[in-house]
């Protein structure tokens, strides 16, 4: 019996990630092997491509009703940014990193509205102390983003805009510092959280886990957490062990990568608390600002 | 923590409708 609730378990957060997250594993893969039926993503290589690129995208719409409803309303409500992200679309060339920056930060937010509600459907987590909900979204969901990229990375490039376009990794290198600096350390993570081969229903459950770390700074009451993140960590083994039974050691390794996690959201905030001191112009979007303040 | 995270808050009080800020 209680193999079948940790199996009821991993479905209902399986379920839960399909329904948040747009674009899984599954599909990123099968566009980056280009086995999908749709068009083959829209290649930006260069600073040309990039500008094409925009339009590109300016023209194609999101997904789902859904999310483009979501989308929508988000941008509205974040329409200060809009407006400068509207008038730094008149500027020169020079301006291509932030403008590019500030799309990140925009589906960034939207990214962090995803994994809210996927972090509101494990089971128990909306009854925990809201200020201990608050606390472990706001340490937690940088890690699980950075999680979120992997499926859409290959060591040349990463899928961005809901797979519509590729991005390869020689021109993110190329651009001015410190906005070259920024993804090159998640190509790294990526490329070696890759070699694990987890699917999304692993995923799922890896997420859970993350965010259910009874350890971030200024919980208030860690053992109710602790005990959640015991049960998913369970249904996380008991899945891995069907799903990958010739994978040794892989629950192991899995956790290990909770570790390299934290260094590289360190090194992250870092970066983005030295682009607000040296780019005047860039102003973050209200929500990352609230996750990044005081984080580390 | 609330003061400080009030769209992180509002998120998590609403159901999936996106934050009004």
């Amino acid at each position: 019996p209680e193999a079948a609730d940790l199996r009821a378990l991993s479905r209902h957060l399986y379920e839960a990630y399909l329904k948040y997250f747009p674009l899984t594993k599954a599909k990123a893969r099968a566009i980056l092997s280009g086995k999908t039926a749709d068009n083959a993503p829209f290649v930006i290589h260069d600073m040309k491509s990039l500008l094409e690129g925009e339009q590109f995208i300016n023209c194609k719409q999101i997904p789902t009703p859904e999310h483009q409803q979501q989308m929508s309303a988000l941008t509205v409500a974040h329409g200060g940014l809009s407006g400068a992200h509207q008038g730094l679309e008149c500027n020169i060339l020079d301006a291509v990193e932030l403008r590019f920056f500030h799309s990140c930060q925009s589906r960034s937010a939207e990214a962090v509205r995803e994994v809210t509600e996927f972090a509101k459907s494990i089971p128990g987590f909306i009854e925990l102390d809201l200020n201990d909900q608050v606390t472990l979204l706001k340490y937690g969901v940088i890690e699980v983003l950075i999680i979120m990229m992997a499926p859409l990375m290959n060591k040349d490039g990463t899928l961005i805009a809901y797979g519509q376009i590729f991005m390869t990794r020689e021109f993110l290198k190329s651009l001015r510092k410190p906005f070259c600096q920024m993804l090159e350390p998640k190509f790294e993570f990526s490329v070696k959280f890759n070699t694990l081969e987890l699917d999304d229903s692993d995923m799922a459950l890896f997420l859970a886990v993350v965010i259910l770390s009874g350890d971030r700074p200024g919980l208030l009451n860690v053992k109710p957490i602790e005990q959640l993140q015991e049960t998913v960590l369970h249904a996380l083994e008991l899945q891995l062990k069907l799903n990958h039974p010739d994978s040794l050691q892989l629950f192991a390794k899995l956790l290990q990568k909770m570790t390299d996690l934290r260094q590289i959201v360190t090194d992250h905030v870092h970066l983005i608390q030295l682009l607000k001191k040296s780019e005047m112009e860039m102003c973050l979007h209200p929500l990352l600002q609230e996750i990044i303040k005081d984080l580390y | 923590l609330k003061e400080k995270h009030k769209i992180l808050h509002q998120l998590l009080q609403n159901s999936t409708s996106p934050v009004d800020l």
